[in-house]
Order: structure tokens, then sequence, then C-alpha cells
């Protein structure tokens, strides 16, 4: 068994929720945050057998989509952007982030 | 040391608080969702010493109940539960789903 | 890659997501709760290569702080405590509990 840790765009959360209940996936989710732009982002923690892992990679992605958002960096973070000013910038935020962790077991009661 | 994230129902997460408690078990509680029945639950994440694994794992278990849930299919998942129309249905969820993972290192300061 | 479990008290979230962002360390946030002291705390979540754990931890070290808090004990944990009384006592809660965990794939898209 593996454990897939998903973030995905909030827009996109109830349509991936959806996909993986029609593919039997069963699946927890959070609301989480970006530590970039500090807007909401939903978690999807999946416990799933070794062999469907790819397969549920593949439904997140067709679920999901990349969006352009708009960020106007806040004073002290110039340095990162070395913009020198705080004019909106375009930010390129993905359509999902997936990690996949090994399980040493699993218990349901 | 291992990682233990146990999904627990909302009704019982204080319960479950008070026993870890009680047994010096540290742990973080999180808000979270069942992705099929959309309802709210409570996720506990505790890192814990390689032996007590299993007496963490049976205090959730007495902790924590399993109940039955009226849930009305959205009309879209209907293709789900081949049940052609939109009367609730009985959903069994069960006291704990829990998800034991391997530690590199743990830090504390 | 590894993926850090790092939590930290709200007092210190933001200054740890401004620091993690400036040495262009990508993360995601999660609102948590102590099981002991029932306040809210942060969760970051943070899938870094291996060579970079030690400089991340050491971030999250410089950026958080380890403060007293009062709690009163709630009459059921008075065995806990075996104070027989409800007065206020004092917890020292540590700036950061970090976890390191390994991570088998990561997919961004
Ligand atoms: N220091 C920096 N300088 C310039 N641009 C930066 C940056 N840090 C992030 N970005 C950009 O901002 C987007 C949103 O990041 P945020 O942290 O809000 O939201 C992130 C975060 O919540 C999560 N995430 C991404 N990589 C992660 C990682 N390695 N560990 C944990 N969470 C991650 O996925 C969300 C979307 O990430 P994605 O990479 O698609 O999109 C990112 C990236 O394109
Ligand atoms: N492998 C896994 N990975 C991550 N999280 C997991 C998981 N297995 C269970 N969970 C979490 O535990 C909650 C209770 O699951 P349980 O299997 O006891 O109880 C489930 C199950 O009896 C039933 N169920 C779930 N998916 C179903 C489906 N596609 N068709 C029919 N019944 C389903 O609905 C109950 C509530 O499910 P819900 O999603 O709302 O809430 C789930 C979910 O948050
Ligand atoms: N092994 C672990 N697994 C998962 N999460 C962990 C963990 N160890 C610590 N945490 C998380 O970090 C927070 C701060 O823990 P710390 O040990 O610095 O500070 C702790 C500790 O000094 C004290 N404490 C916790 N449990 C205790 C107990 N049974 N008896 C006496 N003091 C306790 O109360 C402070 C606040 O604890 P609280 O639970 O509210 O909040 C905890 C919890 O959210």
């Amino acid at each position: 068994m593996k454990m897939i840790m998903a973030i995905v765009q909030d827009k996109d959360s109830n349509k991936v929720s959806s996909q993986l209940a029609k593919a039997q996936v069963q699946a927890t989710r959070f609301n989480s945050a970006g530590s970039f732009l500090r807007s909401g982002n939903t978690t999807f923690m999946i416990g799933i057998e070794d062999e469907r892992v790819e397969e549920v990679i593949e439904i997140i992605h067709q679920a999901s989509r990349s969006r352009k958002q708009f960020m106007t960096p806040p004073l002290n973070m110039d340095s990162i952007m070395d913009s020198g000013s705080s004019f909106p910038i375009e930010v390129e935020v993905g359509g999902g982030t997936v990690f996949v962790l090994p399980i040493d077991s699993f218990r349901h009661f």
C-alpha cells in the first residue's frame, strides 16, 4: 500500500473527489494553503494498493488544471522577486503536486 | 519512530484525544473530510516509538465507534451507486482508518 | 526527496513561511491543533531534495520560538496531572516538532 498526498487548486477539488469516488478510490480531504501565494488549496490523502498508484495519479491529472494567478509581492518579499516595486506579478500555479510515500501497515475498524 | 495517520469520526475525536493524553501519547489534530460522504471527520497525526504503535492503535480502536450515516447520492453519482434515483442510502462509516508510515528522523526544539 | 512535516506555533507561522519563500523552498500549510492543549497550531508539509533537509530544518528552527502557555486541566484530566484541582498549570510549548519521512516519487503537472 502507498500513501498519495496530492495538492490541487480549490476550483478542481470537487471534480477530483467525484472522479476518485467513480473509480472506487477512498480519500480524505484537507483545507490547506500554499506557503508562497498564501491562498487556499486542497490536499487529498489517499491510501491505495501499489498497483493502482499510477491510475490514481492519472485521475488527479485529468481532473485538475494549471492556471495563472496574480499576486502582489508583500513589501518584505521584494528581495525575493527582485522586482523593486509592488506591482502585481503573474504566477503560474500547477494543476497538481503529488507525493507518493511508503506505508508500513493499514488497519480499518 | 513511526508516523500514525488515523481518521476518526468527529463524534469520537475528543475521546480519542483524552485517551491519548492519559497514555502520555503526543498528537496533532486536523479537521478533514471524507471524500465520499463529504462530511467532516478528524485526522490525528502521531509520531510514536516503534514499540508503542500497537498500543496507540488499540487506544484509537477502543475510543471510536462505527456508525450508519444516510447520504443522498448527488445526481451525477447515480452511475456509481446504480441506484437510478436520489433516495437516501445508508452507508456504514467505520470507527477508524489507520495508516502507519516509516519516519527517517525526528527533531524537537 | 524527503517529506518534512513540521508543527510550529501559530505566532511563528508567517515568519516560517516568508523565510522558506526567501530560500526558494516550496511548502503547504495546514491549520492544526495540539492534542494536549487543544489550542491551534500550524503544520507545514514540505517536499524537498535530500541534500536540503538540514537547511530547511535550520530555517524552521531560526524562525520559531518556544513559549510558556497556561492551561487549566479539564476536570476529567486530573488523574493525568495528579493535581487534584483545577488551578492553571504552566506548560512549555516548543518552537517546533519536525518529522522527516521518505518519499518514493514526486509528480508535478
Ligand atoms: N519562491 C518562489 N518564487 C517564485 N514562484 C514561486 C515560489 N514558490 C512558489 N512559486 C510559484 O507559486 C505557485 C503557488 O505556490 P504556493 O506555495 O502558493 O502553492 C503550492 C504549494 O501549496 C504546493 N507545493 C508545491 N510544491 C510543493 C513542495 N515541494 N512541498 C509542499 N508543497 C508544495 O502546491 C501549490 C502549487 O505549487 P506550484 O508549483 O504548482 O505553483 C507555485 C509556483 O509556481
Ligand atoms: N484508503 C483511504 N485513504 C484515505 N482516506 C480513507 C481511506 N479509507 C477511508 N478513508 C477515510 O475514512 C473515512 C471513513 O471510511 P470508511 O471506509 O470507514 O467508511 C466509508 C465507506 O464505508 C463508504 N464509502 C466510501 N467510498 C465509497 C464508494 N465509492 N462506494 C460506496 N461506499 C463508499 O463511505 C464511508 C465514508 O467515506 P468517506 O470518504 O466520507 O470518509 C472516509 C475517508 O475520509
Ligand atoms: N510525537 C508527536 N506527534 C505528533 N504531534 C506532536 C508530537 N509531539 C508534539 N506534537 C505537536 O507539537 C505541539 C507542541 O509540542 P511540544 O512537545 O513542544 O509541547 C507540548 C508538551 O510540552 C506538553 N504536553 C503534551 N502532552 C503532554 C502530557 N501528556 N503531559 C504533560 N505535558 C504534555 O504540552 C505542549 C503542547 O502539546 P500539544 O499537544 O498541545 O501540541 C503539540 C502537538 O501538536
